[in-house]
């Protein structure tokens, strides 16, 4: 889950 | 001040529905473009993303940006309140406590007035980029609540492959496996019923069924379905409403597993 969540933030963060 | 008045509660119920089981408390932020809302999940691998433009309201008013910081618990008891076919209007002032919600008949005299509490929601604004998709899928919604509901009861994950041979949705559970591949179809009669993949690479992505199955509750929404995958990217899950409104969701792919 915690990668899931880093991946997100990546995302977002562009 | 804001009054937006919606020619069918039904829609805003319908939207409150498909997203209060992901989101608890959302602001609704309101301006003259229209209603928006963008709340990630607890787990902060899913993405609630909501536009309602002011075209899908008849009137709508907005003087200043307005954040309506709602629980959707308590939203969902209100909207409980009005029938299906009554005409829904939003009121609030222009520093407000309270949001307003009436509810009129179409066909009767009765007028239902209520109000809820508002919540000082401190909530980041989430900048969603722009992104080209490896592939974009556009299918029946109900086809595709129909797959992540099937494939859940064999597994917790589901990898959806995307290829020049199709698409194809697949998932490895204790008593077996399962698989769907939807090819390109165009229906003359009924282009609700069309599949049309674009794709410029292949994509091959794993993501938690429960989320999907979540997303799904938006299907009375649309009759169809996009969905927008890149390797390593969030999947976008995307339902268009009238007036160029739309829900998205975006659902972090799982990895390594």
């Amino acid at each position: 889950k915690s990668f899931q969540t880093e991946i997100f933030k990546f995302f977002l963060d562009g | 001040m804001l009054e937006a008045r919606l020619e069918q509660a039904n829609l805003f119920k319908k939207v409150v529905d498909a997203i209060k089981d992901l989101v608890q408390d959302c602001n609704f932020d309101c301006n003259d473009s229209g209603i928006a809302l963008q709340a990630m999940d607890n787990s902060h691998v899913a993405l609630v993303s909501m536009m309602l433009r002011s075209e899908s309201f008849a009137p709508f008013r907005c003087d200043r940006n307005i954040a309506l910081g709602i629980n959707l618990t308590s939203l969902t008891k209100v909207l409980k309140c009005a029938q299906s076919d009554d005409i829904l209007t939003l009121k609030a002032e222009d520093a407000p406590d309270v949001v307003e919600l009436v509810f009129e008949s179409a066909e009767s005299d009765r007028i239902s007035e209520y109000s809820i509490k508002l919540m000082d929601i401190d909530q980041e604004h989430l900048g969603i980029p722009e992104t080209d998709y490896g592939a974009t899928i556009s299918m029946p919604a109900a086809e595709f609540q129909r797959i992540c509901r099937d494939l859940i009861a064999l597994s917790e994950s589901v990898s959806i492959e995307c290829s020049k041979e199709g698409v194809k949705f697949a998932c490895q559970g204790d008593i077996g496996s399962g698989a769907v591949t939807l090819r390109q179809h165009t229906n003359v009669d009924k282009p609700e019923m069309n599949v049309e993949i674009n794709m410029s690479e292949p994509v091959s992505l794993t993501f938690s069924l429960k989320y999907l199955v979540n997303f799904c509750k938006a299907s009375g929404l649309s009759n169809q379905v996009r969905l927008c995958l890149s390797n390593e990217v969030p999947l976008l899950v995307e339902y268009s409403l009238a007036n160029n409104s739309h829900l998205r969701f975006y659902l972090a792919p799982k990895i390594g597993d």
